[in-house]
């Protein structure tokens, strides 16, 4: 008779519980009723069965988000564990919808659920796409924008992780900043 | 300690889920 081992039956639990949110674009609605919480996960497996049962970045609508929060964190700047914090904001041209969305964002999962930051894996709050008409946009959220050494240190492994080259710079920008922008750049606390 | 998976672990479970 065959004997089935625990590893077999056992799913793989995440150092966290994670929510998956979606955001659609509905202009007769407000900001909070667009967003959905999808589903939450704990387990390596439980996460992708519901990775491969939803559309992957690259085929949602304009307007739409994707947004993977640790469980009690609400994708939003007003959540108390987001608004101290900031953003790791990659920005991506258009051509880079076919060539390089879907592969960052799962990247960007992979790192988020498997805790690839080391011991500064705790300040990450979670990680957004925004599929848009001008250049899509993926960045991982931090919940403090003041803890320099945490931030460039997941900014330097996450730039390693998408295997962008040296001269690409990313930007960290805190969302104090961001929210009370009057242009269209906010200013970068730190580049990497 | 903590549970950190490096991305090969993870990848490796993308169809195992799906059949289980």
């Amino acid at each position: 008779s065959e004997t089935v081992t625990p590893a077999q039956y056992l799913k793989h639990p995440l150092q966290n519980r994670w929510a998956l949110w979606y955001f659609k674009n509905d202009k007769t609605k407000g900001w909070t009723e667009n967003l959905r919480l999808i589903a939450k996960f704990d387990t390596v497996e439980d996460f992708w069965a519901l990775y491969n049962h939803i559309q992957q970045p690259s085929k949602l609508l304009f307007g739409c988000d994707y947004c993977l929060f640790k469980d009690g964190i609400k994708p939003m700047w007003e959540d108390d564990k987001n608004k101290k914090g900031g953003r790791w904001l990659m920005t991506l041209n258009k051509q880079q919808r076919h060539n390089d969305l879907d592969r960052y964002w799962l990247e960007t999962l992979l790192c988020l659920i498997g805790e690839a930051f080391d011991e500064h894996s705790d300040e990450v709050c979670g990680a957004v796409v925004n599929v848009r008409p001008k250049g899509d946009k993926i960045a991982i959220w931090t919940g403090n924008c003041q803890n320099r050494e945490a931030i460039v240190s997941i900014g330097q492994l996450y730039k390693e992780r998408l295997g962008l080259s040296l001269k690409a710079l990313i930007g960290y920008q805190s969302h104090d900043d961001t929210s009370s922008k009057s242009g269209s750049t906010t200013k970068n606390l730190f580049s990497v | 300690g903590k549970k950190r998976y490096d991305r090969e672990f993870l990848l490796g479970f993308q169809f195992i889920a799906a059949s289980t």
